[in-house]
């Protein structure tokens, strides 16, 4: 899920 | 999650606590720009409203509750806090808000990865904390004499940035398939304001002398 991937940063 | 990353986050967090300690301590606030305090409270609420149904790992959850927290409390003694208030520079800080929120809400209706409420307010915060430093470092211009925990924390935040940029690098290197353009451009223009500052940062750090800004 690409929009997951880039909200696994703070 | 990598050492970049991980380094980058603590010393995101280690520059939030110096500047609660100093005004702590001190019980002043002076040189510290409370539009960049609510601009970054308005990042991380914006960003991390997604903190009760979003679960990604402990470690996020933590320090998501522990940036809003201590920045809240920052706005609070810079607001409220009946000696603390009083330090406030209210006459040099006079960035407008609007001048950075409209353009990042007008940005972040154009630009985004999905149209809706949450994606529009989580890019809206990539936005804005590109640019929240602005009315911090306007004021630290106008204060000339810079005291040394006003510098640390503003060199902490900008090495905080720095080591993001080494974790893109690193995961792009090492992820098949990573990309985040839209971060990745704020990320960059983020830090990129520092840099002038770094300049006169390590320059004053060389010739041990006390931190001064040009005009």
């Amino acid at each position: 899920n690409k929009s997951k991937k880039k909200k696994d940063e703070l | 999650m990598n050492l970049f990353r991980f380094a980058g986050d603590i010393l995101h967090l280690l520059s939030i606590l110096v500047l609660l300690l100093k005004i702590h301590a001190t019980k002043s606030c002076a040189g510290i720009s409370l539009k960049t305090q609510e601009l970054y409270l308005a990042v991380f609420i914006t960003r991390y409203l997604d903190l009760f149904w979003n679960f990604h790992s402990l470690y996020n959850s933590v320090f998501k509750v522990v940036y809003i927290g201590t920045t809240s409390m920052i706005v609070w003694y810079m607001r409220r806090h009946r000696n603390v208030k009083l330090t406030y520079d209210r006459d040099h800080d006079t960035f407008r808000y609007l001048f950075l929120v409209a353009p990042c809400a007008v940005l972040s209706l154009l630009i985004n990865a999905r149209y809706n409420l949450f994606e529009i307010l989580w890019t809206f915060s990539i936005y804005l904390e590109a640019v929240a430093i602005l009315p911090q470092l306007v004021l630290l211009q106008r204060t000339k004499n810079v005291d040394n925990l006003t510098g640390n924390y503003v060199f902490l935040l900008g090495l905080y940035r720095a080591f993001y940029i080494l974790n893109w690098v690193y995961r792009f290197a090492t992820e098949p398939g990573y990309s985040a353009w839209l971060v990745w451009i704020s990320g960059l223009i983020q830090t990129g304001l520092y840099l002038d500052f770094f300049y006169y940062y390590v320059q004053a750090w060389k010739q041990s002398k006390k931190l001064q800004l040009p005009s």
